[in-house]
């Protein structure tokens, strides 16, 4: 949060309109369903904050090392712990043997993390081991945090019930929204089953006005791995930021490059280098492989930097290099992988990663040397241009595995190498990363945004989200996916694209809905009438025929077995200046012909929504992949814009492997 | 004992605008099918009363079959974990 923030053009140096509106979301309140907190940080600080919302019916509970009365202040206006669940589920907690706190308070660290980064108060000259250093702050820096602890133990298991609970709760109290970092694999459950307890309690909340903002999941870059996938929720997917950290590497033919690391120093100056492989001499085994480092014998490393390469992206291979090269008394190690985005610190033990390209260029050069040497410097840390903006590698992906119709995620955020507090215990401050992490970002820009439009919607911030989002990074170059191969984001990547605050603040027109589009989109999704009429707590029955769930309201276009031609229909809602004319402009998918009516909408004092329908036709011959689009209205001053998916399936509900 | 686990039992859209009585009824309808106040008292887990109705409890298998069969319930499911993202 020391850069996210500039980073997305909500600077409070220059006093960006939308915290000078909202006077820093200082009437929102902001519930996190996580690990707990710790309410020492100085990010929780209450100074300058004025009197807690008089509508807040919460409170804060005491427990072990937790005083509620004390603890609490009018930043932290609520902490609850539900644990029920979980005791029920495994017997008696032995704290000794798993370390927690029996309160609202954070053993984990996790939720204090993303609570500050929601709406987190000023500290001044925070890093993190020197790197990132900065003033770090949450979004919403005024906006009220009440913290529900669902989620237990150092690997933040969370269960169902108690997470239900803590969504009830946070219902009763009077949030303004929810964010949930948390997720579940998939397979996905139904998002009216209750077996997804995020989805049937996110709707209940949505229902009464309150905004959840879920985490999109870190299974990603595989395709279909998004999770939180119901059409009523905000799902957030992560990006990086335009910081990095290079470390130089030189090696003994002068040449350097630049890895990436978080090595606080000292210098190590030029050092044997090795690649373990097997010379053809012995029966001994070596092998270069990251994970498998320990087979060689420590000699081999001792005194050394070693290369590694690896397939995996996730920091598995890290740790046991480390682990192994440290063991062997070796001096550093370089890891050659495809980029993971998920860089810590070994410990003040020199370990740089870099892809294959500069670890094979590293590779040559000791194969062609009879004494490879190299030297490592400290890392450094490198903001703004030339350090581009992607969509991280873990991200989970679309498309929304449930119905791919409804595009998911939604937006994306910052969440790498992200600063915020943590526990005191454990210097106060960290870097972390994960959707995790994007999602609070989100949901302090959405408090700002509740609180300059505390008439709008769920549906309708979400929608002033995604339409003004950026598809480009704040400097305007291309925002690419990380993955394998690096390629240019899309819409299964990001949702809109990268969340603009500033210009979500003006959308002009909003793709609004509320419960009775949800129980359309239930009625197409095939639910039973029963079913939908004790969700809802009244009798509803669906139309006859089932209406289309191309139809739903959203502010995006995803048709995924387009066979020759649909027509599906939107509405748009006037919220900007009363007498507006937006023209259409179509960027159609390849080879998709895109036919909008009526072309031009016009709003005045009787008309503040206006239907358009979109005929969708085909050219291929084939089943294909996914083409992307864009649709945007524009009355000259604003761009509306959505995304438009569509996939031509020639052959319907066909699985292609051959 | 050893067979229970806990069951989240959905009800959906509040019946009632008072928390108590929905937790009441909470509490009959474990009464109704595990036979007596005492147990149905020590089964509940929690009485989900504010943003919708439903109850976790400490259920058998058979028994959170039982109570799925009753016209108010939407589901009956066995509880699970979730993970950090």
């Amino acid at each position: 949060t020391t850069r996210s923030w500039d980073y997305l053009g909500l600077s409070s140096v220059n006093s960006s309109n939308l915290l000078r509106n909202t006077h820093l979301g200082h009437q929102v309140i902001i519930g996190i369903v996580d690990t707990g907190v710790w309410p020492e940080s100085e990010m929780f600080s209450d100074e300058g904050i004025g009197p807690i919302p008089s509508r807040w019916k919460g409170n804060c509970e005491s427990g072990q090392q937790f005083n509620g009365s004390a603890h609490c202040n009018r930043k932290l206006i609520g902490a609850k712990y539900f644990i029920d669940g979980l005791l029920a589920a495994i017997g008696d907690l032995n704290t000794t043997q798993n370390p927690e706190y029996v309160s609202p308070r954070d053993f984990n660290g996790h939720g204090t993390h993303v609570s500050t980064i929601a709406a987190g108060s000023f500290v001044a000259n925070v890093s993190y081991g020197g790197f990132g250093k900065g003033t770090a702050r949450g979004g919403a820096p005024l906006a009220r945090i009440a913290m529900y602890k669902a989620c237990w133990l150092q690997v933040g298991t969370c269960m169902g019930s108690d997470l239900l609970k803590a969504i009830d709760e946070a219902i009763h109290d009077g949030v303004d929204v929810i964010s949930i970092s948390v997720a579940f694999p998939i397979p996905l459950f139904s998002e009216i089953e209750i077996r997804d307890g995020i989805s049937v309690g996110s709707f209940h909340a949505v229902s009464k006005g309150i905004l959840v903002v879920c985490a999109a999941g870190n299974k990603g870059p595989a395709a279909q791995t998004v999770v939180n996938t119901a059409p009523w929720v905000l799902t957030v997917a992560a990006t990086t930021l335009d910081r990095s950290f290079p470390t130089s590497i030189t090696l003994g033919n002068n040449i350097t490059m630049q890895g990436q690391a978080m090595y606080v120093g000292p210098e190590l100056g030029f050092t044997g280098l090795v690649y373990p492989e097997n010379p053809g001499t012995g029966d001994e085994e070596f092998s270069g492989d990251c994970e498998r480092l320990s087979v060689n014998p420590n000699s081999t490393m001792a005194g050394k930097v070693v290369l590694c390469f690896t397939a995996k992206t996730d920091n598995s291979p890290v740790a046991s290099a480390v682990s192994a090269v440290r063991n062997a008394r070796g001096l550093g190690v370089i890891i050659a992988r495809n980029p993971g985005h998920l860089l810590v610190p070994c410990g003040g033990f020199p370990c740089i990663a870099v892809d294959y390209e500069l670890g094979t260029d590293i590779l040559f050069y000791i194969r062609s040397n009879k004494i490879p040497v190299v030297k490592i410097m400290p890392s450094q840390t490198l903001v703004g241009q030339p350090v581009s903006t992607k969509v991280a590698t873990f991200s989970s992906r679309g498309p929304n595995s449930i119905s791919p119709a409804i595009l998911k995620p939604d937006i994306s955020a910052p969440g790498v190498n992200i600063l915020a507090a943590t526990s005191p215990d454990d210097g106060g401050f960290a870097m972390k990363s994960g959707t995790s992490m994007a999602t609070p970002v989100v949901s302090g820009i959405v408090a700002l945004l509740r609180g300059l439009h505390p008439d709008w919607s769920p549906a309708a911030i979400r929608s002033a989200l995604v339409t003004t989002a950026w598809k480009t990074d704040p400097s305007g170059e291309p925002i690419f996916a990380d993955g394998s191969n690096r390629k240019l984001a899309d819409p299964f990547d990001y949702g809109g694209g990268l969340v603009n605050p500033e210009k979500a603040t003006d959308p002009g027109l909003v793709y609004d809905m509320g419960t009775s589009d949800y129980i359309l989109y239930m009625c197409s999704a095939g639910y039973a009438d029963s079913s939908i009429s004790q969700l809802i707590g009244k009798p509803t029955s669906c139309p006859n025929p089932k209406p289309s769930i191309l139809d739903l309201n959203l502010p995006s276009i995803t048709i995924p077995n387009l066979r020759d031609e649909v027509t599906l229909t939107r509405t748009v809602t006037n919220v900007g200046p009363r007498d507006s004319v937006y023209k259409v402009v179509m960027e159609p998918p390849s080879g998709v012909r895109v036919d909008v009516n009526p072309k031009t909408l016009v709003f005045n004092s009787e008309t503040k929504r206006v239907s358009f329908t979109v005929r969708v036709t085909t050219a291929h011959k084939v089943n294909s992949g996914f083409y992307f689009g864009r649709l945007t209205w524009t009355d000259s001053v604003r761009e509306v814009t959505i995304p438009v998916s569509v996939r031509t399936q020639i052959l319907q509900r066909y699985y292609d492997d051959n | 004992d050893a067979k229970k686990k806990v069951h989240i039992v959905y009800l959906g859209e509040r019946r009632h605008d008072d928390p108590e009585f929905v937790t009441e009824s909470h509490h009959q309808m474990l009464w109704s099918i595990l036979g007596s106040k005492e147990d149905a008292h020590d089964s509940m887990v929690y009485s989900y009363r504010h943003g919708f109705s439903g109850f976790a409890a400490k259920l058998t298998d058979f028994q959170a079959e039982q109570i799925s069969g009753l016209p108010e319930v939407i589901h009956v499911m066995a509880d699970r974990s979730y993970e950090l993202a």
